[in-house]
């Protein structure tokens, strides 16, 4: 069996597919077998590995639809013991499905539940809204992991995703955990930066990951090239930080 | 009769609401009474003007519901000249209506409709999404001004912010313009930026504002003191980059 982790933030640009991108490629490095999924109508972690726009490729919506099995649109990447489920526009057509009540929200976990015995880890990358695409993969998940920029309209979106973590609790996923949150992007340097990161430890506390990501120009360029931080530029800062998560986040599965 | 711009990018995090709040100020500051609406459900424009969450106040989700005129949701804010009709959670409902096809999209065009003779310019901010939210805003719009991060994933979403422009022309809004494209937290030391600017400018020509905002963490600090950057710090960067901007704005607008 796997550990599903939702890479989850409403806010945008805090670094959701970056994270969910050099995480997926930073445990297969340790040869932890993890699959990618990219619930995001954008594509942008399908296309950061790679992945570029292919109508006729199979994809996330066509085994949401039940149109293919899930085992048919995984595909291998540049990197050993890491596969992809690709994302595609169309995902956006899953926020006006009529389905019934109870059916809209649990699709993805239906889907996922056929592939967890093939991967040590799934991660699954949102859109940065609270919408069905984003509580299917919370429906789904065993954990959300909450990456955070240090600014201030970061910190006002987090009451609202501890709101809906509830209701998803109360509604369809009762064990869901929080992995940890995240500090992305982050500058040490400014006031900003170390004000905001005070209030979030004060709030969260043990559940803050020990690793930062740092605001690391390289990581932005990997995705022009189709590769992880770790293929792209292994001697990094960023590729350092992500083999740190990774690190943390198998210590933290092997003493649950 | 006013122009209103929609502040539009379905990728997160490229400086709308940062964008919708510091051209609306300097537009105020240049003596043209401006109008900024919040239809996005994070609520970033209110509270980056010091409006927090109050579930009492009147606000867009009520005037959409027309339970309230929305001249009863504008409020003056601490700039003389700059009025906000604040946002709410409530609004990601939008997205769940089902009224009549029709109705759903041109509910914030009725209610800008009310207020147009108040106002020289009226600014949108929108949500990361190409919701229904965001295609209200676009139908009631006279223009789209699109921040634009000069990274790869931002011109991975630039098509499909055309083609939605291109059905919202042929379905509702057939005199929808683009106002120009704006580089912003643009830092010129980079490659990636310089490359994927000039890649932009290639596409988008005459359309690619002179003004490009850079990267200044005085238009991060802004926010959390409820104000726009010209009241915070008006000799910063970030403040020059808007006032020049909103000039910019309005020659346009007096060529037209
Ligand atoms: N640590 C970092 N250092 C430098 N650039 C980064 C870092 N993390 C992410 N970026 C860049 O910042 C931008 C935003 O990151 P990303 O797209 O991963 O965020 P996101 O939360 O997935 O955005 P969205 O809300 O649109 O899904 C991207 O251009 C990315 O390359
Ligand atoms: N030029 C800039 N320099 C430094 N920081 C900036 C700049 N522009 C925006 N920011 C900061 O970057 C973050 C993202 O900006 P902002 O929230 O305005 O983007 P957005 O597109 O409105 O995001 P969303 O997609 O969530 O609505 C914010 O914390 C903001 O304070
Ligand atoms: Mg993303
Ligand atoms: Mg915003």
């Amino acid at each position: 069996p796997s550990r599903i982790l939702a890479i989850t933030n409403q806010k945008g640009g805090v670094g959701k597919t970056t994270t969910a991108i050099n995480l997926a490629a930073s445990l297969a490095a340790a040869e932890v077998p993890t699959l990618l999924v990219d619930c995001d109508p954008q594509c942008n972690a399908s296309s950061g590995l790679g992945f570029g726009r292919d109508p006729a490729r199979a994809n996330l919506y066509a085994a949401l639809r039940e149109e293919i099995p899930a085992r048919a649109a995984v595909f291998p990447t540049e990197l050993e013991g890491l596969s992809l489920l690709p994302g595609t526009r169309d995902l956006v057509g899953v926020n006006f499905d009529l389905q019934a009540e109870g059916e809209r929200e649990t699709q993805l976990r239906r889907v996922l539940d056929t592939l967890r015995d093939d991967f040590a880890f799934i991660i699954v990358d949102c859109p940065p809204a609270l919408d069905l695409l984003t509580l299917n993969a919370l429906v789904a998940a065993d954990a959300l992991l909450v990456p955070m920029q240090c600014e201030y309209f970061a910190l006002e979106g987090v009451s609202q995703l501890m709101e809906t973590l509830e209701s998803v609790r109360a509604a369809w996923n009762p064990t869901l955990e929080i992995e940890g949150v995240l500090f992305t992007q982050y500058d040490e340097r400014t006031n900003l930066g170390r004000q905001v990161a005070e209030n979030l430890r004060a709030h969260f506390g043990e559940r803050v990951f020990k690793t930062t990501i740092p605001r690391n120009v390289r990581l932005a360029e990997a995705p022009s090239h189709g590769k992880p931080i770790l293929l792209y530029d292994l001697r990094s800062r960023g590729a350092e930080a992500y083999l740190q998560l990774a690190k943390e986040v198998i210590a933290h599965e092997q003493s649950r």
